[in-house]
């Protein structure tokens, strides 16, 4: 399982849409200071499923939307394509698509390949191909440190975890 | 539980070791219960012995040396479980000239394995790119340029 | 107790505007009190508008931008008190080349007025010094190698 | 006010005496990752009285002696010579020189030039000069953003502090 493609709409810096086509192996994101590289990963959390909206660097997970949006636009919606040639998500078929989309007053719905779906239907397909939005393979800017300064206690729990 | 648990443990002391001496040429670096005899009573230490220096708590090591060791036991662990998607926001930040080119090669090693989706402001790493994105922002909105670098590597981009 | 303050604020603010603008090429920041009418009241905000986007909290602002408002504030309280020594550690890990070269300018323009001691991995930084030390390892313990650059500038060193 | 030299022996990562003369303008310290960056800032804190040994990045004041000295020989120090030639350090010297040495057992001593004195002698001196362990001036590694995430309440103490 990975990422074929993130189409990204009226997410933060990402006013219109965005369809970024990512490859199966090294993808390497580069850019001047504030162009939105960071962005782009707090999109594919969002779109995992994450539940606090800190861990995108806001208060509330209305305040993703594009501030440059007019009323009644402001909306925004980040969409997963996932590569499932090799069908570790349980649905047949070769591409699963997930999306998550938040309005103004902060109503985010949920779907697979296109169908409402729940959030929890979502990480449940994901862990399965081992995504989260929470896991030790997303290492936001800054934080790599933290893994070396770990207790010894929150290491084994992360390791209990992960078996 | 406890045998499984000390087992994934042994198989991942070995990977750690073998990243982690690659990573620092000829550093050590192994993952050690606090209670030897039961290890759900305490937690897991993370010992580190740099090249030319001792075994020293991870706690006084330098930016750079906490770097290394965080990301060794990433790729450790990945290497593991290894078909994920690793998404690795500006890592290299604290990294000198020469544990770039080592990650950059480490970096190179793991995309055989798994998807990686890395933000970088260093030529080095981007050098080793399959893909690379540049975004830019104009009148503050976020623009995306791709380039292909790795035609082979490339399946669907 | 209170127009003390408020004449400092200005002061500040003043240098901040100055300071922010230079290093942005047209940005602006500014410090505002939450509750103008009793500023014991409330905190102070830094406001933050970078060039081409709209005045916004620095908390959804990036690393690189954070770092370039964070520097700001500092040299600007340094104009308002300059004889003073600043000990600066790695401030640069997240800035690109352009603001890598911005602040290069700054500390050049700064150390008229200041001593700094700046700990940095870029070429740009060290280019603009008076004087350079190399620290290394050498059997896990370290050496230090310095070469002035600037002979004027250097009465002691 | 500006630091001269410090002189550095059995401080972390320097084992020997380390004698470094500093410029009055900018001075650029740089070399590998390890290599003891940081450990002269730590030393340069240590010597203006830093009284939390978290911020020299251990948990107690002893683990800053080198532990590579040999039993006997386990003690450590640091020396700042400051100019003063505008005087604005109350003493009728055109140069200070402040030492904080440690031993084994944890024992510390403060020393203006050369003659025993108090950690409170040192830090009173050096604020008039505008040196202290923990000002806005002094930003450590991966510290810098963090002044940005001020919350305004610290922001304003900062600010009150200062004034
Ligand atoms: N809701 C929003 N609407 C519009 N713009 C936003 C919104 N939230 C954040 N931004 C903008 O996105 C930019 C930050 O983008 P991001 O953090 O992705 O930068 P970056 O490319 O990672 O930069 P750096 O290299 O400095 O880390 C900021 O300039 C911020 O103003
Ligand atoms: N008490 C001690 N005795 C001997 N060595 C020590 C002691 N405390 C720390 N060290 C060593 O000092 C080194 C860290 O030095 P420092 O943090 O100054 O590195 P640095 O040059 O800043 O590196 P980076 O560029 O990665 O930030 C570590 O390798 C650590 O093992
Ligand atoms: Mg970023
Ligand atoms: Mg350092």
């Amino acid at each position: 399982v990975y990422i074929k493609r993130i189409e990204i709409k009226g997410f933060k810096s990402f006013k219109n849409r965005t369809v970024i086509n990512l490859c199966k192996g090294l993808n390497v994101i580069t850019g001047p200071n504030g162009s939105g590289k960071s962005n782009i990963v707090d999109a594919i959390r969002f779109a995992l499923g994450e539940l606090n909206p800190r861990m995108l660097r806001v208060e509330r997970f209305s305040e993703l939307i594009c501030d440059n949006l007019d009323a009644g636009s402001r909306r925004a919606y980040v969409k997963i394509v996932l590569d499932n040639s090799d069908r570790k998500i349980p649905i047949d078929s070769g591409e699963v698509e997930i999306q998550r989309s938040i309005d103004e007053k902060g109503r985010m719905t949920y779907k697979i390949n296109g169908r409402r779906s729940s959030r929890e239907a979502i990480v449940d397909m994901l862990s399965v191909a081992g995504l989260s939005p929470s896991a030790i393979n997303i290492i936001m800017q800054g934080a790599v440190t933290r893994i070396a300064d770990l207790t010894p206690k929150r290491r084994r729990e992360l390791l209990e975890e992960i078996i | 539980k406890k045998r499984v648990f000390m087992e994934f443990l042994d198989r991942l002391n070995s990977k750690l070791r073998e990243v982690f001496s690659k990573f620092t040429s000829g550093g050590d670096a192994w993952l050690e219960p606090e209670d030897k005899t039961n290890i759900f009573n305490g937690g897991i230490d993370l010992i580190t012995a740099f090249p030319g220096k001792p075994r020293r708590s991870l706690s006084i090591a330098s930016g750079g040396e906490k770097t290394i060791a965080a990301l060794s036991f990433v790729f450790a662990l990945s290497k593991l479980n290894p078909t994920t998607v690793y998404i690795l926001d500006e890592v290299d930040a604290h990294l000198d000239p020469v544990n770039l080119e080592r990650l950059a090669s480490a970096l190179k090693d793991l995309s055989n394995e798994s998807q990686i989706i890395v933000i970088s402001l260093k030529d080095v790493i981007a050098s080793k790119a399959d893909k690379i994105y540049g975004i830019y922002s104009k009148g503050g909105l976020s623009k995306v340029v791709a380039a292909v670098m790795n035609v082979e590597a490339i399946s669907n981009g």
